[in-house]
């Protein structure tokens, strides 16, 4: 039997920079 | 309160090798290659804490601190507040109405298969913000 391989998923937010607040202050 | 993501120049870069499955806040998966305006539009309002900002390239110019990055300078939001983060050459950036983005198309394209635009001043990427409390 061969296990199936796991796909890795990733999440949208991961993509895009993420500015925190104290940056824009 | 809600976690803070890493900063572009330390995120795994395995998310943008063409290809790679990508699960919008909706639930729908799409490949990094088929991801438009919408799907980050769309994600961000049903996230719930999570704003889109418009986050606009002011200069480019390689990195004084951190040979062989490049320091890209934005301003953010209403505010227009100015943020600069260093990334490699090849990091992609989501561009409204235009999609994926380099300051090195021909290293991304070579790192990740993915097809880019070259980032320029002017260009408005996707970013986001924590939605301030109502």
């Amino acid at each position: 039997n061969v296990e199936p391989r796991s796909v890795p998923v990733f999440p949208w937010h991961s993509l895009v920079p993420f500015l925190e607040p104290s940056h824009l202050g | 309160p809600p976690s803070l993501a890493p900063a572009p120049a330390s995120s795994n870069p395995s998310h943008f090798m063409k290809g790679a499955i990508i699960q919008l806040a909706t639930g729908e998966l799409k490949r990094v290659e088929d991801l438009q305006t919408h799907d980050f539009m769309r994600s961000a309002e049903v996230s719930g804490g999570l704003k889109i900002d418009s986050s606009m390239v002011v200069d480019v110019r390689a990195s004084q601190q951190r040979p062989g990055l490049v320091s890209l300078q934005f301003t953010v939001g209403e505010q227009q507040s100015k943020v600069t983060i260093d990334v490699p050459p090849e990091h992609p950036f989501f561009v409204f109405g235009q999609g994926w983005s380099s300051c090195s198309p021909e290293r991304t394209a070579q790192l990740y298969g993915l097809a880019c635009h070259h980032l320029q001043v002017g260009d408005v990427c996707v970013s986001i913000t924590l939605q301030p409390p109502p």
